[in-house]
């Protein structure tokens, strides 16, 4: 489903060059649940947001569903990630003028869904987070976790078969991250490919398998037994 | 040294009221070292801000350092947070367009320091935070766990006595958050007091005291005990 060979970015900053990705192999089959690990700055959210079609490598080449992302226009890219991909950034990137409904309408409306239904598929999937009456306030009348919230649901009103989670659970006191998690093991369940950054053991062990990134480069890859 | 009493904040929204506090008594003595846990939107920020001086109480009373904080003036509100109380937010507030060193500047600039002084000043504590090649980095060329540690050296900075941080390790990996708890502890052995709002468990062990909210009220109260 993803595969991902020699990938390498580069920041350029003025003279100087940060390489956030060194090189980086990955291939992730379809159905997997994988959790991405590693100090920060390693690379984590870059790698992500390669995956997700945000950005695209410095050098490397990227296969999604055998396709070569590199070749395709921004239009296309676009169309992908709304159809395929959810996305949980790690800052929320929430419209900050739009309530909770219409952040979370978002992905329905660039999909062309009828102001009925995504409304209420909006609100569903905010219920689905313990938003339902949070609904209408906006990103800086909610708590950072409600915030949190509002980025996952999002994400996943779409249905999307790729979820691209990045510290979902970061703003989350225990139980409420576990109750997302819960989500996300339904989602696995109905056949979805899930990847998540975390930096918590507990969260981690949602997943079948760990990469672990330390400067840019993949340290550890390895499957997580079953308990 | 900070003595709320029958703390209470209601937001107002068009017709909507959420108090987010309903009723907080809260003693902390100089040189404490105290956790605040609770579930998403329990009302932990929303307490933090209070005693911060960033916000103030819809009713109740705050005495900080016996002095009734409610009769202050914005300019002194804004003197006390300068000189006593450091910030780290949850969601950071970084100014976008300032570079690291520019962010941690600011509250040297706010109290007067001489510019080669504060440069120093701010490179040092950007240095103790492990992020001395990133000075130059804006916000948006940091990592999540960056802009974190930005937010905590540009709190650190004034020497304040008072630190007030709100989910500090969110977004850092356990190596990383675990040097961050190593300078908040070099703090308190210097006789400052520290209050941090966390969902870790381990973080929370740092603490000698953990104050767990629900709903906009205080359920428990009590010391950790010393291992
Ligand atoms: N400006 C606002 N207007 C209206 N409601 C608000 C506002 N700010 C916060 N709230 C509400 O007040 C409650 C408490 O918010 P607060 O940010 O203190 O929670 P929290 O305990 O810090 O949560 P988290 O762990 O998710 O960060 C939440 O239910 C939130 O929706
Ligand atoms: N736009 C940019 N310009 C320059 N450098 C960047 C940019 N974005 C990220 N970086 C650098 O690239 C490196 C990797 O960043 P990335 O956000 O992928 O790390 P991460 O593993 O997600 O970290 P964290 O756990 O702190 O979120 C970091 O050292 C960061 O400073
Ligand atoms: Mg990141
Ligand atoms: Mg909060």
């Amino acid at each position: 489903l993803i595969r991902l060979e020699n990938i390498k970015k580069i920041y350029q900053l003025g003279t100087v060059s940060v390489p956030a990705l060194r090189g980086v192999d990955l291939l992730v089959r379809n159905n997997e649940y994988l959790a991405v690990m590693g100090p920060s700055g390693s690379g984590k959210s870059t790698l992500m947001n390669l995956i997700g079609c945000l950005d695209t490598p410095s050098e490397g080449s990227y296969l999604l569903d055998g396709e070569d992302v590199s070749n395709l226009s921004d239009d296309d890219l676009a169309i992908i990630r709304n159809q395929k991909i959810g996305f949980v950034f790690q800052t929320f990137n929430l419209l900050p003028r739009a309530d909770a409904l219409h952040n979370v309408e978002l992905p329905l409306i660039y999909r062309g869904v009828s102001s009925t239904d995504r409304k209420q598929k909006a609100r569903e999937a905010l219920e689905k987070v313990g938003l339902g009456d949070r609904i209408h306030h906006r990103p800086n009348e909610l708590s950072g976790g409600q915030r949190q919230r509002v980025a996952i649901a999002r994400a996943l009103v779409n249905n999307p078969s790729i979820i691209l989670a990045d510290e979902p659970t970061g703003n989350l006191d225990t139980a409420t991250g576990e109750e997302i998690m819960e989500i996300l093991e339904g989602l696995h369940d109905q056949g979805n490919t899930i990847i998540l950054v975390t930096h918590e053991r507990y969260i981690a062990e949602y997943a079948q398998r760990v990469v672990r990134l330390r400067d840019g480069l993949v340290e550890i890859d390895e499957s997580i037994p079953e308990e």
